[in-house]
């Protein structure tokens, strides 16, 4: 997560979830927009909180195999950039949909949650915590 | 064969290569589609 | 780029080292490529588990379920996903000797790589570009092989036994005498295998209580010799000596986490060439830096050992610098001397003092005598104590295969990584795909290539790479180098931005 383009592609990668939402037909644009907070929360939920271990060999004799990848960025050093970046672009979605859904209640409530979900696994006082 | 390349086509099989296609199609023509009517 | 030197004054050379970064759009796309991938091996998967699509892959029996698992199914995610797909470029069977040209079994699979089955046909004469063959003394004809063959019928093949044992033998110490020589150093030891050299004898030189500086692209057997040993370890940037001056100044003044004692001892671990990115170590500054701080180096010299200085004498001589300012000089047999194992150079205290604590020599059956022998032959030959001035034309024609191959390749557009005296070329391809597809379309070719690509290489840097050989003539150079600009037109590799003005 450190590597170069990485976070452009990411950006990328966001931008085209909420344009292939926003072009199914049927959907209006709070429903886009909160599906695209709601989506991109849970693929970061799962990637980033929830798989522990990596998907390939590591010379390190298991030890990463317990840790999810968060928790194994940068070797566990908190508020790295990457960190910062990877707390920081849920906010902005969240602050978006929430504009963007005009506050209404429901949409409130669900992107609300949704952010809290991947919010507080990056805590510093959640490293570990299962 | 740049596609192929790029989208990484090119090592997946000829049934998974044919399910990326469609799916790759179907959001192209929904975001043609939409655009159209946005516009 | 590199070329911004540091401390001009302490090299003897032009060091010219290069790094282009990745094009963004390349690493974009790469990024894509690993997504678009992983979602279908998480479908795959999916289908595996729902027993939708045939597992070939090892797993536990029914009756096994409730043991503790013994395969890891997440950590082979990225071998029955990815690599799979693509694994035909890897693990050829060649059926000749890994010289300028080889033989390659011709092989076909009907389960998408699962499984090989081969044709019968033979491929010949392709051109091995992948071997670690620098001086092209991987024969099996010549003064060497009839050497070998006669202390083969001598002695036999095994050993059987430990160096303290009944496995010391007259030809080990008429090698080790030898390596001496050559390396310009008190004595030497040798060992049966380049990778136990390293990672037996790290854990015989430090031990708790000490502090290993490693660089961070160092070798597999390096990490684990560290490890093994119980020292404690940090890692600079690679090549960066910035970094390692950080680190040496900190270990210093802080000494030991927590008590704050000072180390009982600083160990430096680099590499004379790093084989994967075609870089060479910047030992001058490294030694300025350890008299500086009164650390201890250990150089592994793997590649550099046969393949730079004028006459072959590695990265010391490259740089014009005293052995003796090397505590421990490691190197191996197996890419420049057409052999296998390693040794470790230095003064005649240390080495007697690995003699007797080193596992390998406790523990490890010593090294063959026909290999031995091949050594010996190899090495005479590049002192021209044979007579000849075979050796020492094969250091020069390395040397100048190696300009002239990066500077083709740099010409073409391709980005190049590392040292321009470097004999490996890394050639890089960035995208999963090209991996697989460099290597299938340079076979048909006939041209034999290594590929490489994550978690060998950081993710958005897959790359070809070369090992350019003395035994290649000149002619089978361009052969490849005109194969590789078709099938970097094909492919488009050519991703330079900086354009050699020829």
């Amino acid at each position: 997560l450190n590597s170069r383009g990485i976070w452009l592609a990411y950006i990328i990668l966001v931008v085209l979830l909420h344009v292939i939402l926003l072009s199914i037909p049927f959907f209006s644009i709070p429903v886009v927009w909160t599906l695209t907070n709601v989506v991109h929360n849970l693929v970061m939920y799962l990637f980033l909180h929830t798989v522990k271990g990596t998907p390939f060999e590591t010379p390190d004799q298991g030890k990463a195999r317990l840790l999810t990848h968060w928790e194994q960025m940068d070797y566990g050093i908190q508020f790295t950039s990457s960190r910062k970046f990877l707390s920081i672009s849920p906010i902005v979605l969240y602050l978006l949909a929430s504009f963007y859904t005009k506050y209404e209640a429901v949409y409130f409530v669900i992107n609300t949650a949704s952010l809290l979900s991947v919010l507080l696994p990056k805590l510093p006082q959640f490293h570990g915590v299962r | 064969y740049q596609y192929l390349l790029i989208t990484c086509s090119y090592v997946l099989e000829p049934w998974e290569q044919s399910i990326f296609n469609t799916i790759l199609l179907t959001i192209a023509a929904m975001v043609v589609y939409t655009s159209y009517v946005f516009i | 780029s590199h070329h911004v030197m540091q401390n001009e004054g302490l090299y003897k050379r032009p060091f010219n080292e290069a790094f282009e970064e990745t094009p963004m759009l390349v690493a974009v796309l790469t990024y894509m490529g690993y997504g678009i991938l992983t979602l279908f091996g998480y479908l795959r998967d999916f289908l595996r588990v729902w027993k939708i699509e045939k597992c070939h892959n090892a797993t536990e029996r029914e009756e096994q379920k409730e043991f503790v698992p013994l395969f890891q199914d997440f950590e082979n995610f990225y071998t029955r996903n990815l690599y799979m797909r693509i694994r035909d470029s890897w693990n050829r069977p060649i059926c000749s000797v890994p010289g300028a040209k080889m033989d390659v079994m011709e092989r076909f699979t009907d389960d998408y790589n699962w499984t090989f089955k081969y044709t019968g046909k033979v491929i010949r004469g392709v051109i091995n570009m992948g071997s670690y063959n620098y001086l092209g003394f991987a024969q099996n004809a010549g003064v060497c092989e009839e050497a070998a063959a006669k202390v083969l019928k001598q002695y036999g093949a095994g050993v059987c036994s430990t160096r303290q044992e009944m496995g010391n033998l007259d030809k080990h110490a008429e090698l080790e005498k030898l390596v001496a020589r050559f390396l310009g150093v008190e004595a030497a030891i040798n060992y049966g295998m380049g990778f136990a050299t390293n990672s037996m004898n790290i854990p015989a030189l430090v031990s708790k209580g000490c502090l290993i500086l490693s660089d961070e692209l160092n070798h597999a057997s390096l990490v684990l010799g560290a490890r093994l040993s119980g020292a404690t370890i940090r890692i600079f940037k690679h090549n960066n000596m910035t970094s390692l001056e950080k680190l040496l100044r900190d270990a210093i003044v802080h000494g030991q986490p927590r008590t704050h004692r000072p180390w009982r001892k600083i160990l430096i671990i680099v590499e004379g060439i790093y084989s994967m990115e075609g870089s060479i170590v910047r030992l001058p500054e490294v030694i300025a830096l350890k008299k500086k701080y009164k650390a201890y180096l250990y150089l592994d010299e793997a590649h550099s050992i046969g393949a730079l200085g004028p006459t072959g004498r590695g990265v010391v001589e490259y740089f014009g610098l005293n052995p003796k300012d090397v505590d421990i000089m490691m190197g191996t047999f197996t890419k420049s001397f057409g052999a296998a194992g390693g040794y470790i150079g230095g003064s005649k205290e240390l080495i007697d003092y690995l003699g007797m604590h080193s596992h390998s020599t406790v523990y490890a059956t010593s090294m063959s005598p026909p290999v031995a022998q091949q050594i010996i032959c190899a090495m005479k030959s590049i002192m021209g104590e044979d007579g000849t001035s075979y050796g020492q034309n094969c250091v020069q024609q390395l040397a100048e295969n190696t300009r002239y191959f990066r500077r083709r390749l740099m010409e073409m557009g391709f980005i190049i990584y590392g040292n321009s005296d470097s004999p490996i070329v890394p050639l890089m391809l960035y995208m999963p795909a090209k991996i697989g597809a460099f290597g299938r379309e340079m076979l048909k070719r006939n041209i034999g290539v290594v590929v490489v690509g994550f978690p060998a290489t950081p993710i958005i840097e897959s790359r070809a790479r070369f090992c350019v050989s003395a035994a290649h003539t000149r002619e089978m150079l361009d052969i490849a180098l005109k194969v590789i600009g078709e099938v970097g037109d094909l492919l488009q590799l050519k991703y330079s931005r900086h354009r050699l003005i020829p």
